[in-house]
């Protein structure tokens, strides 16, 4: 799992 | 991804490019907290350190595990870092002499300080990427805090400064709805870190809100704090 998945927002 | 998060993000860009234009259009930063912006570029550069995960998969054409949010992500983390530091940019060259600093005058260790100790206590992983994403996080949240107290000092704000602020805290309560219709919509959402900071956040501008309203309502164009 990527971190963008973990922190999908900005 | 819902409406009110697609109208945060955009609205949060559309304050990076009032702000440029006014700049820009009057060669002037005057009224613009340079210390509120470097808290920026630092939020930024803190919190999108990821780039560098979805850069190396793209790299190795790792394409798996890149959606279309992954590239709309990246997308506008890269715009918001390089309107940013542009903003930065600006402010400390061509437009130094117009500059606020004088009255700039908030303690940056006030804010700086707090955020690094919470975000080592409060975290959801004790690792670098998630300590430093928190720490922006909170950072963010009181960023504001310069420019709010040169707002005060001032008195008065220009119209498109007053449009920044409008927008750039408006953004952040949007995230706070996007937040509660996630939290309705999807399976085990949750982010109390980021929700108790965006509230904060908003909370900050509540005062300018209503002096906002005000003026919008009146149709004067400049936003006149009482004396």
């Amino acid at each position: 799992e990527s971190d963008d998945e973990l922190h999908d927002e900005l | 991804m819902n409406i009110f998060r697609i109208s945060a993000d955009l609205l949060h860009l559309a304050s990076f490019f009032i702000l440029i234009f006014k700049m820009k259009a009057t060669k002037s930063c005057k009224g613009i907290s340079f210390k509120t912006q470097l808290m920026y570029t630092l939020v930024f550069t803190c919190r999108y350190l990821d780039l560098f995960h979805v850069l190396g998969m793209m790299i190795t054409f790792n394409f798996a595990h890149i959606t279309g949010l992954t590239l709309y992500n990246t997308f506008m983390k890269i715009l918001f870092l390089a309107a940013s530091y542009y903003i930065v940019y600006l402010m400390r060259t061509e437009l130094k002499s117009t500059s606020d600093d004088a009255r700039d005058t908030f303690v940056l260790w006030h804010i700086l300080a707090p955020c690094a100790v919470l975000a080592l206590i409060f975290n959801a992983q004790f690792t670098i990427l998630e300590i430093l994403w928190t720490f922006s996080i909170y950072l963010e949240a009181v960023a504001v805090m310069p420019q709010l107290m040169l707002l005060i000092e001032t008195g008065e704000a220009d119209s498109l400064s007053s449009h920044y602020m409008f927008a750039v805290g408006g953004y952040r309560a949007l995230y706070l709805v996007n937040w509660v219709y996630r939290y309705a919509t999807e399976p085990y959402y949750s982010n109390w870190i980021a929700w108790i900071a965006g509230f904060v956040q908003t909370a900050l501008f509540g005062d300018f809100f209503y002096y906002y309203f005000v003026k919008i309502m009146s149709g004067d164009a400049a936003l006149k704090l009482p004396t």
